[in-house]
Parts: structure tokens; sequence; C-alpha cells
């Protein structure tokens, strides 16, 4: 549940660099 | 065509951005009481080139190539590649340093190349930034949507790894940050 995706945003640290990643990648996906 | 994006991608991303921000600075002071391995040794603010050294790497910085006889991957060795921007890293580091780093990295953009983990850390940079922003902040970032948009230009080939990153500067700057009159128009 949303505890548990909180949880998990906590722990990980690569946060920010997947969301740049992701959103370079949804650009080429368009 | 085919190199400006589109406005529904453009407000995706706006609306994208806002939730990462909203998560940075929820998880913030989780983050910057993690403790960090002995190897990442942070610049003092002031420090430029070692702040450009450790976002960018020694490779990038000094145009060096990795060389066959390197004994450690490039991909692991954060010294040449440069530091990700790790929450445990980015969320240590006060607003006046976000600012300056910012300054740093987009000073040497405008006489480089846009390479990989410089978008990483533009970007993250500017999850971090705070506002309102101050008019120095304001004019930095437009800078680097104008530096975007010259490096845009010229690009060859739609396909062109750089040209995602780019206009995802280009929005954030331009769409989140309220510069309008520099979004990308349909």
């Amino acid at each position: 549940g949303a505890g548990q995706s909180e949880d998990s945003d906590i722990w990980d640290d690569t946060a920010l660099i997947k969301a740049y990643d992701k959103a370079v990648v949804s650009f080429k996906n368009a | 065509q085919g190199f400006s994006p589109s406005l529904r991608w453009q407000q995706q991303q706006v609306s994208n951005f806002s939730e990462v921000r909203q998560s940075v600075a929820k998880h913030r002071q989780h983050w910057r009481a993690q403790f960090l391995d002995d190897n990442v040794v942070m610049p003092k603010p002031d420090d430029e080139d070692g702040w450009k050294r450790f976002c960018l790497g020694e490779n990038v910085n000094l145009d060096i190539s990795p060389s066959e006889g390197d004994t450690v991957s490039p991909g692991l060795d954060y010294v040449k590649m440069g530091f990700p921007p790790f929450l445990s890293i980015i969320s240590k580091l006060s607003q006046s340093t976000i600012s300056a780093v910012l300054e740093y990295l987009i000073s040497w953009f405008e006489e480089r190349d846009f390479v990989p983990q410089l978008g990483r850390w533009l970007y993250a940079l500017l999850a971090c930034l705070e506002k309102p922003l101050l008019p120095e902040a304001h004019s930095l970032i437009r800078q680097l949507a104008r530096r975007c948009s010259a490096v845009r230009a010229d690009l060859e080939d739609k396909d062109d790894e750089r040209l995602s990153a780019l206009n995802l500067m280009i929005c954030i700057v331009a769409r989140y940050f309220e510069q309008n009159d520099l979004a990308d128009k349909e």
C-alpha cells in the first residue's frame, strides 16, 4: 500500500537519478 | 520538426517534476542523516573546480578517455566518472551550496558539451532548489535554458541522445520555474 511505497522511496538513494533517467526516456518513447 | 517536445509531454514533465520535488522535501531529513562512505568527500562550497570534478568526474572534466590499462572499471570509479546525485549526498547541501554548484556546472556547460552526468546533477539540483527563487537564481536557470537551446540547435539527428535531456532542461526551466518566454511552443 501507500505505506510500503513510501518506505521504498525512503530507502532508495537513487530516486533522483531514476526520476531523471525516466524523464529522459519518456521523450524518446513519445 | 521532431526536435522540440509536445505541449502534452512538457505538461507531464512539469507534473512529474513537481512530485519529485515534493518527495525530496518530504524525505530530506532522513537522507540528510545518513552517513556517507569514506570515499565520498564533498568539496567545500566555494571550491568550484572541486565540485566540477566531484559531479562530472575527472575524465570529463579533464577530457580524459578511459584507458585500457585501468584496473578499476570506470563505471564504478566515481572519482573518474563523477559521483551520482544520490539523495544521501544532495540532501546534505544547503540552499546556498545548491545555488553555487548550479552556477559552477552551468558555467562549465557554457564552454563544454552536454554529458549525461551533467544532466543528472542539474536535474537533482533543480529538484532541491527551493522556491521562491532569488533573482540570481532566475538569471542562472535562464542561462541554462538558453545554452540548452543553443546546443539543441546544432543537433543534426533527432535520435541524438542529448536531445531528450536538453528538452527536459528547457521544459523544467521554462514551464516549472515559469520562465514562459523560454518555453517551447507547439
